[in-house]
């Protein structure tokens, strides 16, 4: 009597949870704008036999976004998830990898990620601040005014801006504007950069220097400019395919999708 | 005329009783969420 097939994998069982370890590892690997993401949940899992030791396996994952920037060397492990009253952002993916001898690789990926809604966050923390338009002249102008005020400060490199993250923006109480930002550091020192601020470049990849800055920008009852920025020394950099990287835009591997 | 023949209940072998406190397994997908359900 033939064998009976093997039971269906279960979403929570150790060779899904190793899959989805594998795949989320590509996803952050792969990606160079926003934050880490982690699993939240494993939606479902497809398992397709090819041969001995040979399987297609299809992943459906839920994700939440952390706290950590995507350049940040710090372990996914320690990264914090970023909390519901925070304005989380979630992450969908559909994961297509081979596992053969126990290794897995990612074949194709596809991604997509969005805020949570505000009127959902608004429900359950009537006085959150809510996630602001990164392109909103108030972010704008905060970011600005903080990496200015950065630089006329530091004795190290001459940073310069890469993208933003996020920002917030708080009117009750006080009128407070919050944003995240990625930077890099140039060939110029702060000082040079007042004599000729164009020729300041970003490093080339093999010495890149890249960092992440909190800026709090309070406009009421008075005014006031805190920055913090965190240099995270040279990393290798990661290969270029952007996937999971801001919310509402959706990538695909590129040339490969779900089938 | 055809009479109907008492037949008597076949035994309950098709369903086999459960035992006490027999709880389903979860079903396998989707799984656990890790930190909160959005």
């Amino acid at each position: 009597v033939p064998a009976a097939p093997p039971a269906p994998l279960g979403c929570d069982d150790p060779e899904s949870e190793a899959a989805a370890e594998a795949a989320v590892n590509y996803i952050n690997g792969h990606s160079h704008h926003g934050y880490k993401f982690t699993t939240n949940r494993i939606a479902a899992i497809r398992v397709v036999p090819q041969g001995p030791n040979n399987d297609i396996i299809f992943l459906e994952l839920d994700l939440l976004e952390t706290k950590c920037p995507i350049l940040s060397p710090t372990p996914l492990a320690n990264c914090t998830v970023r909390s519901f009253a925070e304005h989380a952002v979630e992450g969908e993916c559909d994961v297509k990898l081979q596992k053969v001898d126990g290794t897995f690789s990612v074949l194709a990926s596809k991604c997509h990620s969005h805020a949570d809604s505000s009127e959902d966050i608004l429900k359950v923390c009537p006085e959150c601040s809510l996630l602001a338009s990164l392109n909103n002249t108030e972010v704008l102008e905060t970011v600005s005014a903080a990496l200015n005020d950065y630089n006329s400060k530091t004795t190290d490199s001459y940073l310069r801006l890469l993208e933003i993250g996020r920002a917030k923006i708080q009117y009750h109480p006080g009128h407070i504007v919050v944003a995240e930002f990625a930077v890099g550091a140039t060939n110029c020192s702060a000082k040079e950069a007042k004599a000729n601020v164009g020729a300041c470049q970003l490093l080339p990849k093999d010495q890149s220097n890249f960092g992440f800055c909190t800026a709090v920008m309070v406009k009421r009852p008075s005014q006031d400019l805190q920055v913090d920025c965190q240099l995270y020394g040279h990393q290798v950099p990661a290969p270029d395919t952007p996937l999971l990287s801001r919310p509402g835009v959706t990538y695909m591997h590129p040339g490969q999708d779900i089938s | 005329s055809v009479t109907k023949s008492a037949v008597a209940e076949a035994p309950q072998h098709d369903k086999v009783p459960r035992p006490v406190g027999f709880v389903p397994p979860p079903p396998p997908c989707p799984g656990k969420i890790r930190h909160f359900d959005i």
